[in-house]
């Protein structure tokens, strides 16, 4: 299965507050 | 939240990128809880239940897995809880599919400081989901592996983590001589319980006397990416008899140093092998520039 991989410097990526 | 992060991750997707391909069974009902269940689609005959929250009477985020959840206030055959305090600014990567999420904390000083300082910025590695399994068939196959992990429940473990390391940092990766880790559910043929098992992690060439041998080493990530020719996977072994391959999790060869030729961290820089892409973070091993990291996490390409 292919992995996808998510950043927080990404655009529209939520955020530790 | 946490829970913003675990459903842009593993539900809704973002910046163009579907969702892993989990579901959200359910939320908490009780007042300030925001304790979230989650489910992977296992490739094995169960699928696992992933239960996430941030605690506001603890001011940290919790993680654990179980069999089945009646209700998020009451879930059963339940692993050990893994806990954290992520500050505000911390930044996060993901990496994974419909079975299994890795997730990375981490402070974004890290990038910059110098070697001497990397032991305080280490960042929050934590394996949720499947593992790959040969000759058994396990319908639980699937684990949660962080740094530090405490017994009970939500509701009864209150002793939360305050170091930050790979999840190699309490999953013994040399000797186990103790039971402290419960990172299953279900151990095979056995009556389920709270108690902890003898876990061991282990890769070729990854003991702490190999990897600090200064022997062979690059400091630099484009030099690596050109001498790299060994991609060794990882195995956890569950009381010295169950053995499961983790998915997306290697130890590549010769090795990288700790630290780049700037004494600047090469944790989580981005690497390109074989077309492949990975980020690297490090065992919790003596905390020397010259110690030769072997955890490399696959951001690209098929688990």
């Amino acid at each position: 299965m292919a992995v996808t991989y998510f950043d927080s410097d990404e655009t529209g990526a939520p955020q530790f507050t | 939240t946490i829970i913003d992060i675990m459903d842009a991750v593993l539900i809704n997707g973002f910046n163009g990128k579907p969702g892993f391909g989990w579901t959200k069974e359910m939320s908490s009902s009780v007042t300030n809880s925001d304790r979230t269940v989650y489910k992977n689609k296992s490739a094995h005959a169960n699928d696992m239940y992933l239960l996430v929250e941030s605690s506001l009477q603890y001011s940290e985020i919790r993680f654990q897995i179980a069999d089945t959840v009646t209700t998020p206030e009451s879930y059963q055959g339940y692993s050990h809880v893994a806990s954290l305090f992520p500050s505000s600014g911390y930044k996060w990567k993901a990496m994974g599919d419909e079975r299994t999420l890795i997730f990375f904390i981490y402070n974004a000083y890290l990038l910059q400081t110098n070697y001497s300082n990397f032991e305080r910025y280490n960042p929050y590695v934590i394996y949720i989901g499947d593992f790959e399994q040969f000759n058994s068939a396990n319908s639980k196959c699937w684990g949660l592996l962080a740094s530090r992990m405490i017994p009970g429940t939500f509701e009864t473990a209150t002793n939360a983590q305050t170091r930050s390391h790979a999840f190699t940092h309490q999953i013994l990766y040399n000797k186990p001589s103790e039971k402290i880790i419960r990172p299953i559910t279900q151990v095979p043929e056995e009556e389920w319980s709270e108690e902890a098992c003898y876990a061991q992690l282990d890769s070729l060439f990854s003991t702490t006397e190999e990897t600090n041998t200064p022997y062979n080493y690059t400091s630099s990530v484009s030099e690596f990416e050109q001498r790299a020719h060994l991609k060794a996977p990882w195995f956890v072994m569950i009381n010295m008899r169950h053995v499961y391959q983790l998915r997306g999790v290697f130890n590549i060869l010769p090795w990288l140093n700790h630290a780049d030729e700037d004494n600047k961290a090469n944790m989580l820089k981005p690497l390109t092998i074989d077309g492949i892409s990975y980020i690297a973070t490090k065992q919790y091993t003596e905390d020397s520039k010259y110690t030769g990291m072997s955890l490399y996490i696959q951001t690209s390409g098929d688990w």
